[in-house]
């Protein structure tokens, strides 16, 4: 049957921030002009849980978004 | 703290909610008492809210546990990762509360999630909450164990709760004067959660731990008791029976237990009894002593019936009491009878060791 696909940090990252920080995400095409919107959420979501904003996965930001937690989302849906 | 945009709060402080279903990492009695407590941190010491539980029909508040798809359009993800979630006051789902039934909910253990604390938070967004991002703060997402007979709201909690419902209503000036203690004649004494219940007319005072004593309306706590009780006791799992006549209520926290009140035959007293003037349960025993008129009988609480050969006279059980038993305390393992303006005071054997004024647990 169909192997699942190995999630990755970054889909771990890219569903974290679609559920709890409204994260529009289409896949990167490089011809279009908007830019990954994704690093902008990652800023907004390390500057609330007091993480050193950087917009780039790093452990720490990877640690809180495994800790169990409730399914509201943090910003104004 | 942040609350959600459009000043969504609700435009009542009385407020209904009902357990829809319940999960089986729980018994029945934990769970109600998890969400019972949980509703509390959010009531009386800081907000005018108070909360009224339904068996049936649509409450303001609708508690369920369920598993991926349940009916909203946010599926839970299965063990960890999202524990619950609740909607923001408003009609139809609004307010309510869901649980995911995937994990493991616990009454205080930490192994899993303790039942308590997700419903506390979830009770913040039911009342018009969003996330704080202070560390430490109920309404922080991110679940940390806590031991909930340790719990107490945090500051910017109670600040986001207040800037919606305000700070809980002073007593009205109206309300009944303090009598004196010196020579208060009680109605009934009682443990309840760690404190100690003394009750009179229509009033009770609860004393913590501390020595510190707060004077309530009977019915701010207990909205379905009677005043002028006869007797009160605590049950081992936080169950308080009020007596008064021939009737008996039992409330778990402030909510009615269901088909309360009953006669005292459900306790299988005689129809001779016509009302109990006092009783006390000892946890260690498991029994639970209900005093009437000169006589005394121990009730059995695991086998649900009385003890054979009662009732037994109380001067041959507790020589040196002589008048009618109005109310009955244990602590440390001691019995303390309130008879008159006296309190006897007993040893764990039944030998009586002071005879004290009754004062002597309300100072003057």
């Amino acid at each position: 049957g169909p192997i699942a696909q190995p999630v990755t940090d970054y889909d771990i990252a890219k569903n974290y921030l679609i559920r709890f920080y409204n994260l529009e995400y289409n896949p990167p095409n490089p011809s279009a002009l908007k830019l990954d919107p994704l690093p902008e959420k990652l800023k907004e979501m390390q500057k609330f849980f007091g993480l050193k904003v950087t917009g780039t996965l790093d452990k720490k930001t990877l640690d809180v978004m495994k800790k169990p937690r409730c399914g509201v989302p943090d910003v104004a849906a | 703290y942040s609350t959600f945009g459009g000043g969504s709060k609700w435009q009542t402080n009385k407020l209904t909610y009902r357990i829809v279903n319940y999960t089986p990492d729980m018994s029945v009695a934990e769970v109600d008492e998890s969400i019972e407590k949980a509703l509390q941190v959010w009531a009386g010491q800081v907000t005018p809210l108070r909360f009224t539980r339904m068996y049936s029909g649509t409450a303001d508040i609708m508690i369920l546990f369920a598993t991926k798809n349940h009916g909203d359009i946010f599926p839970f993800d299965g063990r960890n990762g999202v524990l619950a979630h609740a909607f923001a006051p408003s009609s139809g789902i609004g307010g309510d509360a869901h649980f995911d039934d995937d994990e493991f909910f616990t009454f205080r253990s930490q192994r899993g999630f303790v039942l308590f604390l997700v419903a506390a938070h979830e009770f913040g967004h039911s009342l018009g909450l969003t996330h704080s991002s202070v560390p430490g703060a109920l309404m922080f997402p991110t679940y940390s164990f806590t031991d909930p007979d340790r719990f107490s709201l945090h500051d910017d909690d109670i600040s986001g709760i207040q800037s919606l419902y305000g700070a809980p209503i002073q007593p009205d000036p109206e309300s009944p004067t303090t009598p004196s203690y010196c020579n208060l004649i009680l109605d009934a004494v009682t443990t309840f959660r760690g404190e100690t219940m003394f009750f009179k007319d229509n009033l009770v005072w609860r004393r913590s731990p501390s020595g510190s004593v707060a004077q309530h309306l009977i019915k701010n706590l207990w909205p379905n008791a009677p005043d002028n009780i006869d007797a009160v006791y605590e049950h081992p799992v936080e169950k308080l029976y009020l007596f008064k006549g021939k009737q008996v209520w039992a409330f778990n926290h402030n909510s009615l237990e269901l088909g309360y009140p009953k006669t005292l035959s459900s306790f299988g007293l005689p129809p001779s009894v016509t009302k109990v003037s006092a009783a006390v349960h000892n946890k260690i025993s498991g029994k639970t002593l209900l005093f009437f008129d000169i006589y005394y009988y121990s009730y059995n609480e695991k086998m649900k019936k009385m003890d054979k050969g009662y009732p037994k006279r109380l001067e041959d059980g507790f020589r040196g009491v002589t008048g009618e038993v109005t109310a009955a305390h244990l602590s440390k393992n001691k019995i303390y009878l309130f008879s008159g303006t006296k309190v006897f005071e007993f040893s764990s054997n039944r030998k009586l060791l002071r005879v004290l004024n009754n004062n002597y647990f309300l100072s003057c």
